[in-house]
C-alpha cells in the first residue's frame, strides 16, 4: 500500500504506483542500461572523465544512443523463461517454438512507446554457430494460428544478440502499451541444420511521457 | 548535506548554495542503482540592490525584480517586499533503478539541479 501523504505524492512524481520493494537479488543490470545511463548522466558527463564532446548538448526526452524520442527506458525480462520446458537435444528437423512473456504493467497508459526492441540470445553451440544460409526468425502473438506471424526476419548468425523491432509489428504505433506481451518465437535454419536453443529473451522498451516531455509532433518554434 | 548558509545565516547576495541529496539518506539506495546521489543545490540570499541588478553572467538589466528592489529601497515598509532568490537555470538528471516488476528502468527527470539563481 502506498504510504500516506507527501511520500505518496513523491513516489507518484517519480513514476511509482507503489512503494518500491528494493533490488531483486538475482537481477544483474544489463550492460546496455549502464551504457544509456552513463550517456545521460549529466553530472557525471560534466564532472567525470566521460565528458560529452564539446558542443553537443543532450536533448531532453531523447535517447541519443537509440536515436528515438523518450524519457523512460525499461529493460523488461522474459517471464516465460521459468515456465519453458527444457529443450530437446538440438535435433535437426522440426525446431522448437518458444513462448516469451513480457510484463508491461508498470508502463502508464499516458506513456507513448517509441521503440520496443526484442533481444534474443542463443546458447552457443558449435552445431549451430556457422549454419550456412543463416536462419529465419518468426514472431507471432502467443496462441495465434500458424498464419498469424507478425514479423519475419533473416538472421545471418547466432553469435551476436538477435534484435527485432516489434513496434509497428507486434503492436501498433501510437497506442498505449499492453499490460503484457505474449509472443511465440521460432527460429528455423534455411539449410538443414541442428536447431538453436534460446538462452535469454528481453525487451528494451523506450517510452515518452507527454506530461513530462513536449509531444512528439510538437512543431519546432 | 547542505552547505552552511554562508554570510551569516541566509544573508549574503542571492546565489546557488551546495546541497547534495544522498539516496541512502532518503532510504532509496535499495532500489536506485545509480547515481548514489546528486548535487541538487538551492538558492538563498538577499535580492536588494545591487544584488537584484547582477544577473548571473549577464549585464545588469532593468526588469521587474530591479524595480521592486528600487521600490523596497525607497519605501521598505511597502507591501511588495523584496524580489525572491529563485533558480534561474536548472538541469536534469537521469536515475537508473529497479521497479516493482523487476525491470531495470532509466528515467530522465527534468529540472532537478539548480545551476544558477537569480532575483525574480
Amino acid at each position: 500500500p502506498a504510504p500516506p501523504g507527501p511520500a505518496a505524492a513523491l513516489l507518484q512524481a517519480l513514476g511509482f504506483p507503489d512503494v518500491p520493494r528494493g533490488a531483486p537479488k538475482s537481477r544483474p543490470v544489463p550492460p546496455v542500461m549502464w551504457r544509456l545511463f552513463r550517456r545521460r548522466d549529466h553530472q557525471e558527463a560534466r564532472a567525470g572523465p566521460r565528458r560529452t564532446p564539446l558542443g553537443t548538448t543532450l536533448r531532453p526526452c531523447h535517447v541519443e544512443e537509440l536515436g528515438v524520442a523518450g524519457n523512460i527506458v525499461r529493460h523488461v525480462p522474459d517471464r516465460g523463461a521459468a515456465a519453458r520446458p527444457p529443450e530437446p537435444a538440438s535435433a535437426a528437423g522440426q525446431c522448437p517454438e518458444w513462448t516469451v512473456v513480457f510484463d508491461l504493467s508498470a508502463v502508464e497508459p499516458a506513456e507513448r512507446p517509441s521503440q520496443a526492441r526484442l533481444e534474443l540470445r542463443f546458447a552457443a553451440a558449435e552445431a549451430t554457430a556457422g549454419t550456412a544460409g543463416g536462419w529465419e526468425l518468426s514472431v507471432a502473438p502467443a496462441g495465434a494460428g500458424p498464419g498469424q506471424v507478425v514479423l519475419r526476419q533473416a538472421v545471418p548468425a547466432l553469435g551476436m544478440p538477435v534484435r527485432a523491432e516489434l513496434l509497428g509489428a507486434a503492436w501498433a504505433r501510437n497506442t498505449s502499451a499492453p499490460r503484457s506481451l505474449r509472443l511465440t518465437l521460432a527460429l528455423r535454419p534455411r539449410a538443414p541444420a541442428a536447431c538453436a536453443s534460446l538462452a535469454e529473451a528481453s525487451l528494451l522498451l523506450v517510452t515518452l511521457d507527454p506530461r513530462l516531455c513536449h509531444p512528439l509532433a510538437r512543431p519546432r518554434r | 548535506e547542505a552547505e552552511p548558509a554562508g554570510g551569516g545565516g541566509p544573508g549574503g547576495a542571492c546565489r546557488a548554495r551546495r546541497l547534495y541529496v544522498s539516496f541512502r539518506e532518503v532510504g532509496w539506495h535499495r532500489w536506485v542503482i545509480a547515481p548514489r546521489g546528486f548535487l541538487a543545490n538551492y538558492c538563498q540570499g538577499k535580492c536588494g540592490l545591487p544584488a537584484a541588478l547582477s544577473e548571473p553572467g549577464g549585464t545588469p538589466a532593468l526588469n521587474h525584480a530591479v524595480l521592486r528592489a528600487l521600490m523596497h529601497a525607497a519605501a521598505p515598509s511597502a507591501a511588495a517586499g523584496l524580489p525572491c532568490c529563485v533558480p534561474a537555470r536548472l538541469s536534469p538528471i537521469s536515475v537508473l533503478f529497479f521497479d516493482n516488476s523487476d525491470n531495470v528502468v532509466l528515467r530522465h527527470y527534468e529540472d532537478m539541479v539548480v545551476d544558477e539563481c537569480g532575483c525574480r
